[in-house]
């Protein structure tokens, strides 16, 4: 029987002749092996220094394209933040919950943080061509927080330490909406809004001062588009100013100043208080305008007038 | 050789941490974006 003909070839044609390897081996796999090889062959040092290269490439071409992604992402919050001023500009009624106020807080401070430090750093050693934009929108959003914190003024009140409240009586009527506590100081600050007026968006912080406790610091943003409580209580009402604290007045609406006022004494008018007033601030001959204010509005009261004369005539006549 | 090891090992810790800050900022920015556009939406 003869079986060579129907016998497998099992002959795997091994060779080891690595000349003959790298004949049958495609050439660029001959020509990188014979790189490694001579890669293989540099010094550690070149071989090191190469990688080092390699890797600063990369990670300058990272930092290109993440800087290039914090200018596109810094546009777009300014451009959203504008909006967003615009919007609250336009509707100031709407934006009065104590929410929205923290909201705001939370905007501006983190568009501090971010405008005016890092990214100003950064683009000052990273990407020059894209920091004259950023610069001008960052000097837009500051120009615009200027705009909107021109109206502010910090008035200083005297209080007792005992006396734990925030409520400081400037003759406005006020409605708090939201108290919170600060990292730099451990007493609580209160927000108000001024609630005379549904249109009128002055807002008034007040917090008792780190340095002095029995002082209490209000700051007041914005001008009240409406006069003074007590002016226009005096029109419609002769009787009801008498004991109405005459420094309340004294509280400028809009003017950025410092007064000090103490609030220890006795809130009605009496002489030793006065001349304390009269003391700690020189531009206290409010109580003197508000009476001649009073009178004025007394006489030109129709009623008033013939109500007085006939009292007046009355008693003389009974005199007689 | 050495120094130029030495150059190109400074340099490329320099683009490191300013890499780092990067991304650190970029985050910031995300974040403080999307809280605003939260606000408005």
């Amino acid at each position: 029987m003869d079986y060579s003909s129907s016998w497998i070839n099992t002959s795997l044609n091994l060779n080891i002749n690595p000349h003959m390897v790298h004949q049958q081996l495609p050439k660029n796999v001959v020509e990188n092996n014979f790189f490694s090889l001579e890669m293989k062959k540099s010094s550690p040092k070149e071989e090191s220094s190469g990688a080092l290269v390699e890797e600063l490439k990369r990670v300058s071409a990272e930092n290109k394209k993440l800087t290039g992604m914090l200018t596109e992402m810094c546009e777009n919050y300014n451009t959203l933040r504008n909006n967003l001023m615009d919007y609250m500009r336009k509707n100031p009624d709407k934006e009065s919950s104590p929410s929205k106020k923290r909201k705001s807080d939370e905007i501006s401070s983190s568009n501090n943080n971010l405008m005016g430090g890092e990214v100003g750093g950064v683009n000052g050693n990273n990407s020059e061509s894209s920091s004259s934009d950023e610069d001008q929108s960052c000097k837009k959003s500051m120009e615009l927080e200027t705009c909107i914190k021109a109206k502010v003024s910090r008035v200083y009140y005297k209080q007792e330490s005992s006396d734990s409240s925030l409520i400081v009586k400037d003759g406005y009527q006020w409605r708090k909406y939201g108290q919170k506590v600060t990292r730099d100081n451990p007493s609580p600050r209160a927000y108000f809004k001024c609630s005379f007026a549904p249109s009128c968006t002055v807002k008034k912080k007040v917090q008792r001062s780190v340095e002095d406790p029995s002082v209490v610091v209000a700051t007041y943003e914005g001008e009240h588009n409406h006069p003074h409580p007590s002016q226009v209580d005096s029109t419609s009402s002769a009787t009801n100013n008498r004991c109405r604290n005459p420094i309340s007045s004294a509280v400028p609406s809009s003017a950025p100043s410092t007064v000090t006022i103490d609030w220890t004494k006795s809130k009605c008018s009496n002489e030793s208080s006065s001349k304390k007033m009269m003391i700690n601030h020189p531009k206290m001959e409010v109580p003197q305008i508000l009476v001649e204010q009073m009178a004025t509005s007394l006489t030109k009261d129709l009623n008033f007038r013939a109500a007085l004369a006939a009292a007046i005539s009355g008693k003389m006549l009974h005199q007689n | 050789k050495d120094e130029s090891m030495d150059e190109l090992e400074e340099e490329l810790r320099r683009v490191t941490a300013e890499n780092k800050k990067l991304v650190e900022m970029l985050s910031v920015v995300c974040e403080n974006y999307n809280t605003l556009r939260s606000h408005l939406v």
